[in-house]
């Protein structure tokens, strides 16, 4: 059975992108076929794995909105050891899918649709855009299960809220399989307010949350710029090793 | 005349919020009357400021959907040294906005609009949220000055292209006199990406780069969670006197 994750997190800059493809790749690296899906339209996730879309090239934009198949705007990344991950990109043109979709009916089942009329992939890992709209509508919906990164300062924890009752209502009325986890990112372990908040997250999450905490670490960034995952940029890293045990942690779940 | 200045970057996590409550409550704090408007569904200016707005409240969203006055919604801060500080705060429900402002006729313009019917004040200040949707466009169409705060790695640069070109349609369509100034955030000197991404603004933004660069300081982080600003929570701070020298030069402007 597919394992679809969405990476979602209202907040702006607590990690996703860099969650999404560096589990998306570590899968990938152990032989597992992977569907990496970027739907932000900053496309960070397509820059971030190696890949730049040439004008004309499909994206997410060309399967939500226009119907086209996910396999015909797929692409492979430039990196050999990542041969069983597929990405379909995104850009800007998929901001207008936000307006665009809004209010058909089934608007929020289209991105599940398309992924199950594909050949199953062993994962399916999709980036969510810092916004609570169609398209993190469409991931939640389509998902097993939804990664949440958070980071560890004061306004992350008032901003859960409004995810977690998202998550509630898709639970309710689209997917009640879809499960939670909680991954605390981007943590610095010599700043207060940072222990502060992972103690507060480890009683309200204690179910949720995951065993890893993500420590800050530069090397990500340079990974970033050199669009190649940690895991390829700097295998040994901290961040490629804390990484790696995210993704056992996931891949031990079971079904979702 | 009024100077309305928006904070706007759809990347997320790019201190919009610390940037745009911290030059409010200076400018306030040097005796200026300045309205706060917190366009983010997340609400993290209204934190910031240590303001909670009790259930049933006015927020922005009332003013933009409900065509409900700005000074029926907005409010003091707890904050004595800012007396002349006004904030129009915001809540979830703001997220219906974009959906059911878009397709109106003249939707970009409303917070304009109700900026103009207030008794004027010497300067309101937008906090945007992480899109370039409707919220962000009725800011960019108010405004005579959009802030753009960036941070220092990778994913910037591309970003800031899509952002670029909706000012230029702004300019072009509804606000000529719309300028733009970029201001270096989450600076990390010790980093070479940081360095090497600052270097690359100066040559790309040569006029438009603020001559004041805000470096990393986890007093700032310190300071939201005690919802006070920077310039009251800790005045001698790197990032208050940064933040006053931006704040200085906001002023020099002259209009706008
Ligand atoms: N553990 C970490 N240590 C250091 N830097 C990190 C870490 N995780 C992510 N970063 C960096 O922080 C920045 C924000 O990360 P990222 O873009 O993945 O966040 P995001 O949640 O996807 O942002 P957005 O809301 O804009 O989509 C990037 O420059 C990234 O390289
Ligand atoms: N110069 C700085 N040094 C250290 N931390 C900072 C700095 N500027 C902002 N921060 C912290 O970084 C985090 C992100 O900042 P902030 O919320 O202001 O960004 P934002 O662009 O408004 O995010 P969003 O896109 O979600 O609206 C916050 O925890 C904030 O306290
Ligand atoms: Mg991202
Ligand atoms: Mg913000």
């Amino acid at each position: 059975v597919t394992r679809v994750i969405a990476v979602s997190n209202q907040k702006g800059g607590v990690a996703k992108t860099t969650t999404a493809l560096t589990v998306a790749s570590q899968l990938a690296k152990l032989g597992q076929s992977v569907l990496a899906i970027d739907l932000d339209p900053q496309g960070n996730m397509t820059l971030g794995l190696g890949v730049t879309p040439k004008p004309g090239d499909l994206t997410i934009y060309d399967t939500l909105v226009d119907d086209r198949p996910l396999e015909a705007a797929w692409v492979s990344t430039p990196h050999e050891k990542l041969s069983t991950l597929k990405l379909v990109p995104a850009n800007r043109k998929l901001a207008r899918a936000e307006r665009e979709l809004y209010g058909q009916v089934g608007f929020d089942a289209i991105l599940k649709e398309k992924i199950e009329e594909v050949e199953p992939f062993d994962w399916v890992v999709l980036d969510c855009p810092p916004s609570l709209g169609v398209l993190t509508m469409n991931a939640l919906v389509a998902s097993n299960r939804v990664l949440v990164p958070v980071q560890c300062e004061f306004f992350s924890i008032s901003g859960l809220a409004s995810l977690l009752d998202l998550v509630k209502v898709v639970q309710k009325r689209r997917n009640p399989g879809l499960s939670l986890s909680v991954l605390p990112t981007l943590y610095d372990r010599r700043n207060g307010i940072c222990r502060g908040v992972l103690k507060e997250l480890k009683s309200r999450f204690s179910k949720q949350l995951s065993g890893v905490v993500i420590d800050v670490d530069t090397r990500l960034r340079e990974a970033a710029a050199k669009g190649r995952p940690i895991s390829l940029f700097a295998p040994r890293s901290r961040a490629s090793k804390q990484y790696g045990n995210l993704t056992k942690e996931l891949m031990s779940h079971g079904e979702g």
